[in-house]
């Protein structure tokens, strides 16, 4: 909140995230897993949504917000998941596939983001970490799948795994400069 | 299977 410059912090991408948590977590409704995850569950709606509300309302934020190069297109990666939830699924029932359509989402909701950056010379701090530990807190997933995949009887979800593993790759490239410019110690900027 | 079988990811 202290920090009103959004410069280089993709609109599109915090709403794609928004709709992946809001589809995602249908199961609300329905079912209780444990309270560790409906307030997680709770906690990503609310500052995904937080962080739309603060960058479409809030007068200091909206100014400094780059709308002119943050031009990526949502249904482009928004329909695409969606036909994809339709045809490959476990389940064909709404929740299920609601959900699905977000594990989709969710493996390519970064892009606006890259590509903004990409755009934006000048990289903030913030934004570089943002997406930095943003990429490296997804990659733990695949240490966490490996893990359940050998301590869990029947552990084997292809749909979660190759979604979570393209999502990491996509962030390959940044991780590749991010680390770069800090074993350097110089400013990060991306090739155009 | 039960929802929460793999559901249980955030």
């Amino acid at each position: 909140r202290k920090n009103t410059n959004k410069r280089g912090v993709s609109l599109k991408t915090q709403e794609l995230y928004a709709l992946v948590f809001a589809t995602r977590y249908l199961d609300m409704f329905t079912d209780f897993i444990s309270l560790y995850n409906t307030v997680m569950k709770l906690i990503f709606l609310s500052s995904s949504f937080s962080i739309v509300w603060y960058m479409r309302r809030h007068k200091l934020v909206r100014r400094s917000y780059d709308k002119d190069h943050d031009t990526f297109r949502h249904q482009f990666l928004v329909l695409p998941c969606l036909i994809l939830a339709l045809l490959i699924h476990e389940q064909f029932t709404f929740k299920e596939v609601m959900w699905t359509f977000s594990i989709y989402l969710e493996a390519v909701a970064i892009l606006p983001q890259l590509v903004l950056l990409q755009r934006t010379r000048n990289i903030d701090n913030l934004t570089g970490q943002y997406v930095f530990f943003l990429g490296a807190y997804r990659s733990l997933y695949i240490l966490n799948w490996i893990y359940r995949y050998f301590t869990e009887p029947h552990y084997v979800h292809w749909i979660t795994w190759i979604s979570g593993f393209v999502q990491t790759l996509l962030y390959a490239d940044f991780f590749y400069y991010y680390l770069n410019s800090w074993k350097n110690n110089v400013k990060l900027t991306l090739p155009a | 299977r039960e929802w929460d079988d793999y559901h249980d990811e955030l």
